[in-house]
């Protein structure tokens, strides 16, 4: 059954959709299957994959209860998507009076569970209910951390909420890793971030994401990095990152 | 009567709180009274101007109708500082429910409006029910956009949310300008957008923000760009946005 990992950081621009698309990438090449769902109203994972106009997407599986399996799309990068429409953007507001509003990811996920090795959830940079939908749907979080002081800051109120999350909806929610994206080894700063990160948090991932325009740039051909400059540190990181996750199995 | 000035863009990781606290900032030096309001759960610009746990801030002027002339603070950056408190991160669901609730803002800076020349307001990476109060409060709207391709990509959402705005909520609200922000020479990438950004954005400032790790050091040190390194390229920038943002007067 299929390893559920919510990646989440309200910081913005932090390397959510970058991480989520060529990670996804990165286990596929690895021969195994992977789902990926835009859980986010800007829908940068659904364009980076080159899908900007879907006809249905997770919206209508939220909230007009459309199977998710009929709404399933393939993509040239090897992963399936679960696309964003335009109308997420109001879905925020219109879980708020549902029923068990927290759970609807989570139970319109479960028949999916036996296609799939990894479902990975490219969540919005807010903590209100899309992520916490994620959070309750998903047994496993990846939290991207840029190398920048103003991403530190934010850790504890995620921390606090994964801890809410645990104790109101999914007492099994594994906090996988943290993510260090963006290092610049020139810098001071990024050497600082990522020490600060590694002394506070364990379970950061041994494998750091360069600084790459390589990277910034492949959204743009609707591409992964891996299709885009399969040779460039940042292809190569991504690659080592989905080694070491599949590495980690879902117990430890 | 003070311009009010929203900083918005639901990309994430743009810019918006470092331009909020350095144009801020840079304004001040100009000799006018500044008023920034943190209106994001995530309270960057509050921690960045060194006020880490302030006793009350703009969550009990919108839902707890303290004065905000009772919550703000002065800071060593010359700004006046409305701040952000930890229950902010509640108030988007909170605020569903309650009367006017997009006017709520407003109608608490309406008192303060005559004390200042400018108020700032720094939003969270989202176009919900924080936003817009900012857009409904506001006269202007200022969007830092990041010279990355994914930046694009939303410009569109925020300009149809500008127009709903406008015709719901207030009809003045003007579109002041598009700022670039990390701009990196040295990239073909960043040339693009920036070309790309004023094909279709006319009011694009002529000022360029440069990436500069110098403005992403500040913040650790409580600082400013203009206080922490004052003959940088990232401070002469602010100074430079500064001169353009106030030569253009609120009718034109
Ligand atoms: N390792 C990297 N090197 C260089 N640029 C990167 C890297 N990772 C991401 N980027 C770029 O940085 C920007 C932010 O990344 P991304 O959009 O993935 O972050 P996010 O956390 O998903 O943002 P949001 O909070 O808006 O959802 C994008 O323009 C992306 O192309
Ligand atoms: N011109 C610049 N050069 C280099 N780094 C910058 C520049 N402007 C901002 N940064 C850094 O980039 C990161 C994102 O900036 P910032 O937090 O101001 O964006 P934001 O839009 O407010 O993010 P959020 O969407 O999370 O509110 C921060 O770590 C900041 O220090
Ligand atoms: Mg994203
Ligand atoms: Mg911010």
């Amino acid at each position: 059954s299929a390893r559920v990992i919510a990646i989440v950081n309200q910081k913005g621009g932090v390397g959510k959709t970058t991480t989520a698309v060529n990670l996804g990438a990165a286990i596929a090449e690895l021969g195994l299957r992977v789902l990926l769902i835009d859980l986010d109203p800007q829908r940068n994972a659904t364009s980076t994959l080159g899908k900007g106009s879907p006809s249905g997407g997770i919206y209508q599986a939220l909230l007009d209860d459309v199977p998710a399996s009929d709404l399933i799309i393939a993509t040239s990068a090897g992963v399936d998507l679960l696309p964003a429409t335009a109308e997420l953007a109001g879905a925020e507001v219109e879980l708020v009076p549902q029923m068990a509003r927290e759970y609807r990811l989570r139970r319109l996920l479960e028949p999916l569970l036996p296609s799939y090795d990894f479902i990975l959830i490219d969540c919005p940079p807010s903590l209100g209910l899309l992520t916490v939908n994620a959070l309750t749907a998903a047994k496993e979080v990846l939290v991207p951390v840029q190398c920048e002081y103003l991403s530190l800051e934010g850790l504890s109120q995620l921390t606090q909420t994964l801890e809410l999350v645990r104790r109101n909806l999914n007492p099994d929610l594994l906090l996988r890793g943290l993510l260090l994206t963006m290092f610049d080894g020139r810098t001071n700063l990024s050497q600082q971030v990522s020490t600060e990160v590694r002394e506070h948090f364990p379970q950061t991932f041994a494998t750091v994401i360069p600084r790459s325009v390589r990277i910034s740039e492949a959204p743009s051909f609707g591409k992964t990095i891996l299709a885009y400059a399969s040779s460039s540190t940042g292809a190569r990181a991504y690659r080592a990152l989905a080694g070491e996750l599949v590495g980690k199995s879902e117990t430890n």
